[in-house]
């Protein structure tokens, strides 16, 4: 699975997810990557989240709008949210995997509770960051 | 500060730590450093959010490395299914597709969807025929596969019982998730 957030100049927010699925699946298995909501999901209000994972358990979570929903009624900042969702609420359903986001003042969060995920960011104006593994 | 900022990545999982080849994960870093500055590129030249990511996904669809788009894994029977989705956070507004194997890019089509459509996911033969009404192209489903994906098909459906070559990529293909 792939995907990417972007804040742009104007304030706005939007992400993408794309993938093959998983190798060996069943013919007609779909994942949470296709689902708004679920592996993609965008709001100007607060946050613009991508999915990487065990797509089953981020479709029952609603993973990229329970980032968003922690945010806009329970207060969370963007850091405590994506911990929240990533580290406690995925794996609890055996789910591993992990998002990258970004928030409505710029803020970015790239949490995994997998080995590793293949990431990157950069800030307009500042050299880009890539990482594989876990720091 | 300048906020503009974008953020990529390409799938999550188990390192392969006993063949992990020094080779292959530069060839990860220099893939998603490449994408990662044209983004950013398309970011500070004022180009909107949807457009930043609607092409960082493209790029990493075209690279063989990630599983999505060329490069894209194989399902038991050996065939390729690809779905993809974008959501515009101004409006709400979102396009997906699911089940697709002849659109070169299924971001694109998503794009499309959330554009030109009234409905937000197209699964399938609805799908592909939409991307192909709205000039996107067709192309043969073999475009996606690669040699290495096969293989991992392969040791997936043997049981694991062949061993990774010594050019493994730095996250175990077999059961990255996503």
């Amino acid at each position: 699975t792939v995907g990417a957030v972007a804040l742009d100049r104007a304030g706005n927010l939007a992400a993408a997810t794309s993938t093959g699925g998983m190798t060996n699946k069943r013919v007609g298995r779909v994942g949470d990557s296709p689902i708004p909501g679920a592996g993609c999901y965008a709001n100007n209000a607060n946050v613009a989240v991508s999915c990487t994972g065990t797509g089953e358990v981020f479709m029952r979570t609603l993973a990229a709008y329970d980032i968003a929903a922690l945010m806009e009624y329970a207060g969370l900042s963007l850091q405590q949210a994506t911990e929240r969702v990533v580290m406690e609420k995925i794996p609890v359903l055996g789910g591993s995997g992990g998002l990258i986001a970004v928030d409505n003042e710029g803020n970015l969060a790239m949490p995994f509770n997998s080995e590793g995920m293949y990431r990157a960011f950069a800030r307009v104006g500042d050299a880009p960051t890539v990482g594989i593994y876990r720091e | 500060m300048e906020k503009a900022v974008i953020a990529i990545h390409g799938g999550a999982g188990a390192i392969t730590r006993a063949s992990m080849s020094a080779e292959r994960e530069q060839a990860y870093i220099a893939a998603l450093s490449e994408i990662i500055t044209q983004g950013q590129a398309l970011l500070a030249a004022g180009g909107s959010a949807l457009d930043a990511v609607t092409e960082a996904v493209r790029l990493l669809e075209e690279c063989p490395l990630f599983n999505a788009g060329v490069g894209s894994v194989f399902t038991h029977q050996g065939t390729h299914e690809l779905d993809a989705c974008i959501m515009d956070g101004r409006s709400l507004d979102a396009g997906a597709v699911a089940g697709v194997s002849r659109i070169r890019n299924p971001i694109l089509a998503a794009r499309a969807v959330l554009e030109s459509s009234p409905h937000v996911l197209l699964i399938g033969e609805g799908a592909e025929t939409f991307a192909f009404e709205n000039a996107l192209d067709a192309v043969n489903p073999a475009l996606f596969s690669t040699p290495e994906r096969w293989a991992q098909l392969q040791q997936v459906r043997d049981g694991e019982a062949l061993l990774l070559d010594h050019d493994a990529p730095p996250l175990d293909e077999r059961h990255k998730m996503g």
